[in-house]
């Protein structure tokens, strides 16, 4: 028997939200989902006064993604500093793409370089299908087009366009205090998955 | 596949940075299953830009821990997200191993029942069947059995509303409860969130993983993805 049938996205998606100072996000439909939904996505660093930090932790399967192997190199090549955006693109994972697939990995990477004036500061990830090459022309255009902003719907859009299969974005936002002087600070937290979920990631 | 990032405004070590998304990880988006498969590219990322002006947060300032337990719990949220999603899922279950003789063995344990499609659909059809649950227990794959006392171990459902009573024990030391409420039971799997708690009283170590139950719709979803 089916239990009762919830609203989730109704339930689990805020209709608000309060996000960290000086980032920017944008998202695109490219084409590359068939349903015409959004599905290419770039968060941003745009703070100059200061050194950025990032880390990551990735699948361990023996089988790693393109974008997995990339974002490790720009991570350790940065010694885990100056990492400044984030691309996503959702409907083709990129992966058991060989040569090829890093190559392409690579040209998103370089494409988000160029358009934000960085220097290899930036991670790459993908999800969707599993041995299919990306659709690089659509692709590369996306990056083109992008249009960058930080209210809620850009946000949210943000959220979505890393959807595959989700039945709602997942984005949430809090506000803390430092305990020894009070300053406040904002995490901002988007997630995909649905299916595919037993993560064991280091 | 599990995909995600959490950005913040504080300014942190690139040291820092990395021991709080390691910390964090391992107690949140590690400890999550709807289905048993790890995808190719699973990956969480965590960006800190300094933008609140802070004092650098490094392993040894005064406010590291409190900043790693926030966003443990924060990161939490999210995976659970993720849970509550689980393509087509109705029920939300945290698997609760308890008293545990150390912590991987509770982890290694929690996580065999979440994956366990039996646990899984018995979830889905309402269905008090603590023996899958025993079951799924008895073949983790633990490196050695110092964890585990058959005599010694509890299995409950746990209701997550204020309904009462809280707790129906299935199993007492081993032994199953045969007065168990049956019409208790249905009232607590009929909620959209429960509880299913394993004490294995051997010793004070503890897991949460967080599972889903297993649909239709899953199947109906992952039948023809790539098409």
């Amino acid at each position: 028997k089916a239990a009762v049938t919830i609203d989730k996205y109704a339930l689990y998606v805020p209709k608000t939200g309060t996000f960290p100072k000086k980032f920017e996000v944008g998202s695109l439909a490219t084409g590359v989902k068939k349903n015409g939904n959004l599905d290419l996505g770039i968060i941003v660093n745009t703070n100059k006064d200061a050194k950025s930090t990032a880390s990551a932790v990735f699948t361990t399967n023996r089988f790693k993604a393109a974008p997995v192997l990339k974002s490790k190199q720009v991570l350790e090549s940065n010694n885990f500093k100056d990492v400044n955006a984030i691309v996503v693109n959702s409907g083709c994972a990129n992966s058991m793409t060989g040569e090829v697939g890093m190559a392409d990995t690579e040209k998103m990477c370089e494409l988000v370089n160029k358009k934000l004036n960085l220097k290899d500061q930036t991670l790459v990830m993908s999800t969707g299908v599993i041995g299919q090459k990306l659709q690089m022309d659509k692709i590369s255009k996306g990056i083109n087009d992008i249009k960058f902003g930080s209210s809620y719907e850009d946000w949210l859009n943000m959220a979505k366009s890393i959807c595959t299969t989700d039945t709602f974005p997942k984005l949430i936002s809090s506000q803390f205090e430092l305990k020894s002087t009070g300053e406040l600070y904002t995490l901002t937290g988007i997630a995909k998955g649905a299916g595919m979920i037993c993560p064991n990631m280091a | 596949t599990l995909l995600g990032y959490i950005v913040t405004d504080l300014s942190i070590s690139s040291n820092g940075i990395k021991k709080i998304l390691s910390f964090a990880g391992e107690r949140s988006f590690n400890c999550i299953s709807v289905d048993g498969d790890m995808s190719t590219n699973d990956t969480i990322s965590m960006l800190a830009n300094g933008a609140a002006n802070n004092k650098t947060i490094d392993i040894d300032s005064s406010d590291f821990e409190d900043v790693a337990a926030n966003v443990t719990s924060f990161a939490q949220q999210l995976a659970q997200l993720v849970v509550r999603d689980g393509e087509g899922a109705t029920k939300f279950v945290t698997v609760n191993v308890t008293k545990s003789k150390s912590f991987a063995d509770a982890k290694i344990i929690a996580e065999t029942i979440s994956n366990s499609s039996l646990v899984k659909t018995a979830l889905y059809g309402e269905d008090a069947n603590w023996g899958r649950i025993l079951c799924a227990v008895g073949y983790s794959k633990l490196e050695n059995f110092a964890s585990l006392d058959e005599s010694k171990l509890n299995v409950k459902f746990v209701a997550t509303d204020d309904s009462i009573p809280k707790e129906l024990p299935l199993l007492i030391n081993g032994v199953p409860n045969l007065n168990v409420d049956e019409a208790r039971a249905s009232e607590i799997l009929a909620l959209n969130d429960l509880e299913i708690v394993v004490e294995l009283n051997t010793g004070s170590e503890e897991c949460s993983f967080w599972t889903c139950d297993l649909s239709h719709e899953y199947v109906t979803i992952n039948g023809d993805y790539r098409s």
